[in-house]
């Protein structure tokens, strides 16, 4: 079972959009596929049409499972979705209380020894952050066995990526593996001047971190989170879903299936 | 001293944008503005040409100065800007942690407690909250007196608000005072469908909190940023900032100078 973590601690680039179409499209090529949504704002659930106010059981129950000294048993939280393939590990708003307990021990493994229990049901597991560098995020930067980083091209984006992957690179030599890392240009509009630019300044900061396509504005992806649908599912044939198609071939490259 | 938060736990939707901005036209119209950055990813502290990594003095150590009793000095931390009549309060990436003192008892009322000692120095205090419903945004509620809400016209960023709003009801019953609270349409392309459908959706549920007008995309915002200026300054004639002029009007309506 492999482990991709979307994470980027600035806002609105397109992690949960990603995370889904990802999902999405991977679960059509017929592998088992695990999404998971780590931010307490709960778009991804919100998006699978639950409710992170509501909810009774989510990722949230696993921290305190941890806290309590139970046994962890997520496959007790995971729902289906209605895509064929696709499962859902969902968020809570209570989630947002899980950072007080940063400086718990052991608190940053959670997801990591939770994932494990469930290797042989999954094929990948796709994780949704928050965009926040707390424990949240870190949860996912040690269980990951791979890292997508959804940019916006633009100034603001850009600010604070390289302590981003400064405390990957810190997660990655404690837990004594590598893990590849992929830069993500998204929501990109190639009539943009100030969009052609700072691409090619992440290119020359980043060199083969950064994927060498890029997503395009796509209205068919804002119309499908309407539906409910993952763009995948919605509107195979975009430009949008074309180019997450290319990137899927891209990340499978990196991290092969077991 | 007027203090306007402006709040939203989805990720970008306009936030900071919203926040320079509207700092930048109070201050060409002669009021004495202080900007505060309470977002430890600190955009607008980027944006106006300072580190949060590497900077010394910041929104930080008045949480600090709170935890060790010591007296609150908030004029010790602001800085000038390149701006006349706009100094700045930064960020720095050590504000993450202070979502781990959330239980303390008193670290709500940091903000409200610190930025009534400047009340002789500035006008409008504007204040740019990070993507989380948490202790930094708390402060920021339990200090305003008037809130205002960027809201993307779209299915993702709609869910939630009834949560933040909830909170912010919360925070004003307890102050025993009424906060108004403008949401306010960012990013919108009056050319998509999806848009328009959520904008009519958002106004029949939350009626004359909606603005009655939009910010429209426009390119020359993110060339602002790149340029370490405020819209207001860069691209005074732009039709965003021309937007944004009209919404100063309409919050200064709401909540006069004293
Ligand atoms: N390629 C695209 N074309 C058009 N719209 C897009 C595209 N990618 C994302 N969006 C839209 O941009 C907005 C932000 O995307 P999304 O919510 O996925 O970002 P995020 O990084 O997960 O945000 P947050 O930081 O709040 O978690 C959403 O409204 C989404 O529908
Ligand atoms: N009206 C607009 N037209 C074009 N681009 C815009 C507009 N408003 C904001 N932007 C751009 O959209 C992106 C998101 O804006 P911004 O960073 O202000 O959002 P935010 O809510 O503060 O994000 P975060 O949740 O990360 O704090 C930025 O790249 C900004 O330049
Ligand atoms: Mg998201
Ligand atoms: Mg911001």
């Amino acid at each position: 079972m492999k482990i991709w973590a979307i994470s980027n601690q600035k806002g609105g680039v397109g992690k949960t959009t990603t995370a889904i179409t990802l999902g999405g499209i991977l679960a059509n090529r017929k592998f088992r596929v695990l999404l998971v949504d780590m931010d307490p704002h709960g778009s991804l659930t919100s998006y699978l049409g639950l409710n992170p106010d509501e909810i009774s059981f989510s990722v949230y129950n696993l921290f305190q499972d941890r806290v309590a000294g139970r046994m962890l048993r997520p496959e007790a939280y995971v729902v289906n979705t209605a895509c064929e393939g696709m499962a859902l590990l969902p968020s809570s708003t209570a989630l947002a209380t899980i950072e007080r307990l940063a400086g718990v021990g052991g608190m940053g493994l959670v997801m990591a020894n939770s994932l494990a229990l469930l290797k042989d049901q999954y094929d990948y597991v796709v994780l949704d952050s928050p965009p926040m560098l707390g424990a949240l995020m870190v949860n996912a930067l040690a269980a990951c066995t791979q890292l997508v980083v959804p940019v916006l091209s633009e100034f603001l984006a850009v600010q604070g990526l390289d302590r981003m992957l400064n405390t990957l690179e810190m997660i990655a030599r404690s837990r004594k593996v590598s893990i590849p890392c992929t830069i993500v240009p998204t929501l990109f509009d190639r009539r943009t001047r100030a969009s052609q630019e700072t691409l090619e300044k992440l290119k020359l900061r980043y060199g083969s971190r950064v994927w060498d396509q890029e997503i395009p504005v796509d209205t068919r992806l804002r119309e499908a989170s309407q539906a409910g649908l993952p763009p995948s599912h919605y509107a195979p044939a975009s430009r949008a879903v074309q180019a997450y198609s290319n990137l899927t071939d891209h990340l499978l490259q990196n991290d092969p299936p077991t």
